[in-house]
């Protein structure tokens, strides 16, 4: 789109169509456009790279850039919601590998007792990532798993404990209250352990995975997004949305199904992929 | 959403008994932008609106007595136009020969939970082998040997890491055991994954399905277009799945896919349990996506 100048009236339709199309929906779009609009006028430019650059400084305002806060000397959790088939469990495996070849310690609660195979797929990738896992039969109780697998963790003096949940999406009551009980359990069991409740986002999903982040933010409390299958032709432009209204920052991307797939979030090489 | 939108701009438009051409024009705003935040695709919703526009600007809206009415007629009837008004069945052979589905569709998008809710639907009158060819992903075919055995159905799979091996052998394992359809559960995979593609159309020539059903989650964004046409250009589908239904999103890419590629949405997943399957009923869903 930089190729134009400003007066070319197509500009701004070519940048409405290219936000639109990232899925960084109607609403965040229009305000990132009348925001550009202010800033031009501003800064009296009119074409090319000053233009880029213009554009990238007000995409940079509505994103934070934050990395996942890791805790020396104390237990770290790290609780994996989100809705069914984005790559929790994908991510966890990649996550362990990532972690333990930082030195960490690591250990995974296998807390998806409902799903065909769960547990025999995130006992695979513990395999993988060389990590010890605390699971039961399927159709445990997952608040149970959790239980034995923070015992576990604290005795082993394990320094990041990784919990997967089952999918589950945000209009189904009974499953919501599920992980706000599961988060409770975490809250008062570990109260000195820092804990980070990340929701996995797969960046195919449109304008609902606004709504996702919402509703799990007002039963659990959030504190990232792990954008997922960023290595599919979909750009996720939902989580410029997410971080400027829920204040929630990307901390992870899924670039792949292979356990060395997950890359910090890099908010500047981000913005040049929407561009 | 739209239905509140609509509630906000047609509240004043229907205090005129007649409509100005601003009236339409920001009425046609105001569905461009629901159809958006219902995912419709942009390329689409243009199109879309273009038409309505047209429509609602000619004698039919502007000189009826009630023009608001009419208008939302225009977008309804228009809508529908797309979906079409009927539901498409899956094509399977007659009594004595086998018939073959083939599941395909982007990584997570529910293939191997819907295979055996298509089977559960199918067993009534057939004997339904589910077939594991997915020998990527951890635990895929422990998670439909499973759900075969939840559901009552037969189970193929081999121990190594071939599909096309895996389905060429399913098939003479379906004649041996006088199986009369056969389902295959194939991995994940993107559009842009060429040696996976290729697997894709080699599974389609060894097993020349009758049916090859593309899984899309009903919450896909804009770029479900890219995605399905690419599937359909290589591989020529018979029909779309979309699952997920029982989410609360609205839904858009069935307009988008219907529009763009003219296949049929045949059933649509409403939960995660084998009996959360229903045939797809178009009208229903211009309802959703208007919100
Ligand atoms: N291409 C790609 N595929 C991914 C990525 N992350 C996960 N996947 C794939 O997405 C599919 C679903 O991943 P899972 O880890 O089972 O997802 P989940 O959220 O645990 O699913 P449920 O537990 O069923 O809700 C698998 O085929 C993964 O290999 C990614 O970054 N890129
Ligand atoms: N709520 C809901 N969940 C569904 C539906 N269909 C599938 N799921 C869930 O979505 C997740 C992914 O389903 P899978 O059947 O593993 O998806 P897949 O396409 O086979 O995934 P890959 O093989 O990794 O590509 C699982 O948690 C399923 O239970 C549905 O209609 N509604
Ligand atoms: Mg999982
Ligand atoms: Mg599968």
């Amino acid at each position: 789109i930089f190729t134009k100048k400003i007066n070319d009236p197509d500009f701004f339709d070519e940048m409405e169509e290219t936000l639109i199309m990232a899925d960084v929906g109607v609403e965040t779009t229009l305000e990132i456009i009348e925001h550009f609009k202010a800033y031009i006028k501003d800064k009296n430019i009119k074409d090319g790279e000053g233009l880029k650059n213009l554009f990238k400084q007000s995409l940079q305002d509505m994103i934070p850039q934050v990395t996942f806060d890791y805790k020396e000397n104390q237990l770290n959790v790290l609780f994996i919601v989100g809705v069914n088939g984005v790559g929790k469990t994908t991510t966890i495996g990649k996550l362990s590998h990532t972690l333990k070849n930082e030195g960490k310690k690591v250990m995974l609660a296998a807390c998806d007792t409902f799903r065909a195979a769960a547990i025999d797929q995130l006992s695979v990738w513990a395999d993988r990532a060389e990590v010890p896992i605390i699971k039961q039969q399927m159709g445990s109780d997952p608040g149970a798993v959790l239980h034995d697998a923070i015992d576990s963790a604290i005795s082993k003096q394990i320094d990041i404990l990784i919990v997967d949940t089952a999918g589950r999406f945000h209009n189904k009551a009974n499953l919501m209250a599920e992980i706000e009980k599961l988060n409770r359990i975490l809250n008062k069991k570990i109260e000195s352990a820092h804990k980070e409740t990340l929701l996995v986002l797969d960046a195919c999903t449109g304008q609902n995975a606004y709504v996702q982040a919402e509703s799990f933010h007002q039963s659990v409390q959030l504190d990232g997004i792990i954008l997922t299958k960023l290595d599919s032709t979909a750009k996720g432009g939902i989580v410029i949305h997410i971080a400027h209204q829920l204040k929630l920052p990307v901390k992870f991307v899924g670039i792949g199904e292979r356990i060395t797939d997950l890359l910090p979030f890099n908010r500047d090489e981000y913005i040049d992929s929407i561009l | 959403k739209i239905t509140s939108r609509f509630e906000g701009i047609f509240k004043t438009l229907s205090r005129q008994n007649r409509l100005s051409e601003k009236n339409i024009q920001d009425g046609v705003r105001e569905i461009k932008l629901a159809l958006l935040e219902a995912d419709v695709n942009y390329k689409v919703v243009k199109d879309f609106i273009k038409l309505v526009e047209e429509e609602a600007l000619g004698e039919k809206v502007l000189k009826s007595i009630s023009p608001t009415d009419q208008f939302i007629k225009v977008v309804h009837d228009k809508l529908v136009d797309i979906m079409g008004s009927h539901s498409d069945e899956i094509q399977l052979k007659k009594r004595g020969e086998i018939s073959v589905i083939l599941f395909v569709g982007l990584q997570g998008s529910g293939k191997t939970t819907t295979c055996a809710k298509l089977g559960n639907l199918l067993k009534v009158n057939q004997k339904v082998l589910l077939v594991s060819a997915d020998t990527y992903r951890p635990a895929a075919k422990d998670q439909l040997k499973i759900l075969a055995g939840q559901t009552g159905l037969g189970f193929f799979t081999e121990d190594h890491n071939d599909p096309i091996k895996i389905c060429k052998n399913a098939l003479k394992y379906a004649k041996d055991y006088e199986y009369h359809a056969i389902i295959l559960d194939t991995a994940g995979r993107l559009q842009v994954d060429e040696p996976l593609m290729v697997e894709l159309e080699k599974i389609k020539k060894i097993t020349e399905p009758d049916e090859i059903l593309f899984v899309s989650d009903a919450m896909a964004g804009q770029n479900v277009v890219d995605v399905v046409k690419s599937f359909d250009h290589r591989l020529n589908i018979n029909g779309i799945i979309l699952t997920k239904f029982d989410s609360d999103t609205r839904g858009g890419a069935a307009l988008s896919i219907k529009k763009t590629t003219g296949k049929s949405i045949k059933f649509i997943g409403t939960g995660e349990k084998i009996e959360n399957f229903e045939k797809f009923y178009p009208e229903r869903v211009a309802g959703r996506i208007l919100g």
